[in-house]
């Protein structure tokens, strides 16, 4: 199975 | 007051085009520096940001930095009344409430004005880090679209692998499975017909096809996009519009469970 990652993995909220 | 003037507007219109299938409303900060916007889509798998500088345009005035939330659907629909040699402004007054893109035609017997009311939205901001990768593809975008375009029938997801020699485009799906490998460009007589891989690192990466079919909206910008690389980290898909700036789109990656 592949998941989607989002981009809130990857990059915070300011 | 913010004022710019464009005297190739088209730019602006492909701008335009290369973002609003991925967002179709996002909020525009104007600073003396020029415009900037990042925006996610909606599911928030891929983000988008852009860079206007002031010193592209021909004219550019921002007395005060300016948030403006805009429809670009509605921005897309009155872009398509300006000629392809018009010259665009982008105008909004102080205390107004709606931006106004006046188009000039060449020989200055036709100026059109158009005015779209601003919004009120709710924008997140990210901090994208600083990122050296260990992967940078540089290759045609007409190259780019026609592979992703083609790898879209085969299925969803589409793994990219690049290694010093070359990079390798695959997919697979209920019809079947292929894929597409480009090598390092030798002998190119135009840079722009060119595929060019830095390396530091080999990485194999899958994404969703469908996105990058969007991001391919902006190929019409600039003859190369850059695709950079690493593992467990989105992708960064750059068009550079001219020599005033740049669109970046980020798509974070898929991965098994």
């Amino acid at each position: 199975y592949i998941r989607q990652l989002s981009m809130h993995t990857f990059f915070v909220t300011l | 007051m913010f004022e710019a003037r464009l005297a190739q507007g088209s730019i602006f219109a492909k701008v335009i085009e290369g973002l609003r299938e991925l967002v179709t409303e996002a909020t525009w900060e104007c600073s003396g520096n020029g415009i900037t916007l990042q925006a996610m889509d909606s599911s928030h798998v891929a983000l988008v940001s852009l860079v206007l500088r002031s010193d592209g345009f021909e004219t550019y005035r921002c007395d005060r930095n300016m948030s403006l939330g805009i429809s670009l659907t509605s921005m897309s629909k009155v872009l398509k009344m300006m000629g392809k040699d018009d010259t665009l402004t982008i105008r909004v007054n102080d205390d107004s409430d709606a931006i106004v893109l006046s188009m000039e035609s060449q020989n200055q017997e036709e100026f059109a004005e158009y005015e779209l009311r601003l919004m009120d939205l709710d924008s997140e901001h990210l901090g994208i880090p600083d990122t050296d990768y260990s992967c940078v593809v540089k290759m045609p975008s007409t190259k780019f679209s026609r592979i992703c375009r083609d790898m879209a029938i085969l299925g969803d997801s589409v793994t990219i692998c690049s290694t010093k020699d070359g990079v390798k485009f695959g997919a697979k799906g209920d019809v079947g499975q292929g894929s597409i490998r480009l090598n390092q460009s030798t002998n190119v007589d135009k840079e722009e017909d060119a595929v060019s891989i830095e390396l530091r690192e080999a990485v194999a990466l899958t994404f969703a096809v469908r996105y990058l079919n969007m991001f391919c909206k902006a190929a019409p910008l600039s003859n190369q996009v850059n695709l950079s690389m690493s593992e467990d980290t989105p992708l960064m898909c750059e068009f550079k519009v001219g020599d005033m700036g740049h669109i970046r789109f980020y798509l974070a990656p898929k991965i098994e469970d």
